[in-house]
C-alpha cells in the first residue's frame, strides 16, 4: 500500500493512499485504505492521515479517524495521537502495520509497529528523506 | 503562509533481509525519493495538498516496487483488484474506488470520483465509467503484470493447498 499526506503553505491538509490490496486475497475483499476514517483521512482541524499494514483491523478501530478524535477531544498532539492509535488500539488487536500523518501546522508523524516501513518526508527546504527499517 | 510539509509511505511489514539486497534497497528509497520529489515540487509550485499527495502516489502507484497501480498484487483468482481513496482537509471531500482493474492510476480515480460525483465511493463498472469520463488513462493485464507479484501468489497458494499457517503478517498487509 502506497499512500501521501501533506500540508501546503496555505494550511490545507491533504492524504490520499492507494493498495492492490494482499496477496491472494479473496476476489472482492475491500482493505481499509478506501474506508474514509480507517485508512484514508483528512479535515483540517486535526490531520490528514495515510494507512498501510492489516486492514481490517486498521478498519475495527477506524484507525485515522481515531487520531483526529484523540486530538479533537483529548488535546492530544499529532504525534501522541498516533503513536497511541499505532502502539496501542492496532498493535493489541494484531494489528500490524503503520502510517503517515501531518497536521495544518506541517508537523509530521509516521509511526508503526512492525519490523520495516517504506518512508519518507520532506519538508519546504527539501530535505528529502527515506526511511525502510526503525 | 505556512511551511508546507509532505510524507509518504510504500508499505510495511516483516522485511526480510536476506532478499533485501543492497541494490533492491536502494531502487526503494530512489521510488520514494521520485514520489517526494513530485509532491514537493507541486507544492514549491503552489500547488494544493490535494495535488501534492496525488502527484506523490502516482509515482508510487506508477513504480513496480510497491503495492498499488503497477506493482499491485493478485488476487487468489490470478486476478488484480486495486483501491485508492484521497480525502481533502479543507472541505472534507472525499472519494474513493473498490476492486478496481484497469486505471493506470486508481488514486486519480478516487479524486475523480470526489470531483465529478456526489459520492464518496464507488466501485465496479460505475468507478470505471467515471475514470473513462476524466479521461484517465488505462493499463492492460500485461502492464499491470509483474513477475514477483505472480510469483509471490504462487507461493502463497502452495502454502495454503499444503495446510501451513501463514502467520506472516506482510502477506495480511496492503
Amino acid at each position: 500500500t502506497v499512500g501521501a499526506v501533506a500540508c501546503d503553505g496555505y494550511g490545507n491538509i491533504a492524504a490520499a493512499t492507494s493498495t492492490g490490496g494482499m496477496t491472494a486475497k479473496s476476489p472482492g475483499r475491500i482493505g481499509d485504505t478506501p474506508i474514509i476514517g480507517a485508512g484514508t483521512f483528512a479535515d483540517n482541524a486535526t490531520c490528514a492521515v495515510s494507512g498501510t499494514g492489516h486492514g481490517e483491523v486498521f478498519i475495527r478501530y477506524t484507525a485515522a479517524a481515531e487520531i483526529a478524535a484523540r486530538m479533537r477531544h483529548a488535546g492530544q498532539s499529532l504525534a501522541q495521537a498516533a503513536d497511541h492509535v499505532v502502539m496501542q488500539d492496532l498493535a493489541l488487536h494484531d494489528g500490524s502495520g503503520g502510517l503517515i500523518a501531518v497536521d495544518a501546522q506541517g508537523n509530521v508523524t509516521m509511526p508503526f509497529n512492525c519490523e520495516g516501513m517504506y518512508r519518507g518526508k520532506v519538508t519546504e527546504a527539501g530535505d528529502l528523506e527515506t526511511f525502510i527499517y526503525r | 503562509m505556512t511551511k508546507f510539509s509532505l510524507a509518504v509511505h510504500g508499505g510495511a511489514g516483516t522485511i526480510l533481509k536476506s532478499n533485501l539486497t543492497p541494490e533492491l534497497e536502494e531502487r526503494y528509497h530512489a521510488g520514494l525519493r521520485s514520489a517526494l520529489q513530485a509532491g514537493h515540487d507541486t507544492l514549491q509550485a503552489g500547488g494544493s495538498a490535494v495535488d501534492a499527495v496525488t502527484a506523490a502516489v502516482c509515482v508510487l502507484e506508477d513504480e513496480p516496487l510497491f503495492n498499488a497501480g503497477r506493482g499491485a498484487v493478485f488476487t487468489s483468482d490470478g486476478k488484480q483488484e486495486m483501491d485508492a481513496a484521497i480525502m481533502d482537509g479543507a472541505t472534507r471531500a472525499a472519494g474513493a474506488v473498490g476492486g478496481i482493474f484497469g486505471p493506470r492510476n486508481p488514486v486519480r480515480a478516487a479524486r475523480a470520483v470526489m470531483e465529478k460525483t456526489d459520492h464518496v465511493m464507488l466501485i465496479g463498472p460505475n468507478a470505471l465509467a467515471v475514470a473513462r469520463g476524466a479521461g484517465l488513462p488505462f493499463g492492460d493485464a500485461d502492464y499491470f503484470f509483474t513477475q514477483s507479484r505472480w510469483d509471490a501468489l504462487q507461493s502463497t497458494l502452495k502454502m495454503r493447498e499444503t495446510g501451513r499457517e501463514d502467520t506472516d503478517p506482510a502477506r495480511r498487509h496492503g
